[in-house]
């Protein structure tokens, strides 16, 4: 039998535009309004 | 400056951004969720990096995409999930 554990292959599907795109676009929101400071 | 995105028992007055993105973050499986914005997280430093984001500056502007991505989870109350403790990279020099 194989090991207790199975880690999913979360990776498999990221695509760098199109996985999280909404995230991806607040991330960089967020970081660029706090520029100051 | 109303922008209580941390605040649990406040109303859904999220920016539609960040509620789509929360949507998004559901629809992964909660093993997934780290490690997905970890991946988001390196894509967005590429678009900085490539926006001409050098030296301090870009350094600051990476701590914050990975500070926000931390936190993202429990912004978005996903499930399992409380925050990612994402490690510190070590950029290289920006001359």
């Amino acid at each position: 039998p194989a090991g207790p554990f199975r880690i999913p292959k979360c990776r498999k599907e990221f695509q760098q535009a199109q996985h999280l795109k909404a995230c991806q676009q607040w991330l960089h929101k967020q970081a660029m309004q706090s520029g100051s400071g | 400056f109303e922008d209580d995105m941390e605040n649990p028992q406040g109303p859904q007055q999220r920016p539609p951004l960040l509620q789509q993105c929360c949507n998004e973050l559901h629809q992964e499986e909660p093993l997934c969720v780290c490690p997905t914005l970890k991946g988001a997280s390196k894509a967005v430093k590429q678009q900085v990096r490539q926006q001409g984001q050098q030296g301090q500056q870009m350094q600051q502007v990476v701590s914050r995409i990975y500070e926000t991505a931390t936190h993202l989870p429990r912004v978005c109350k996903i499930p399992q999930v409380s925050i990612c403790p994402f490690q510190k990279t070590t950029p290289g020099p920006y001359y």
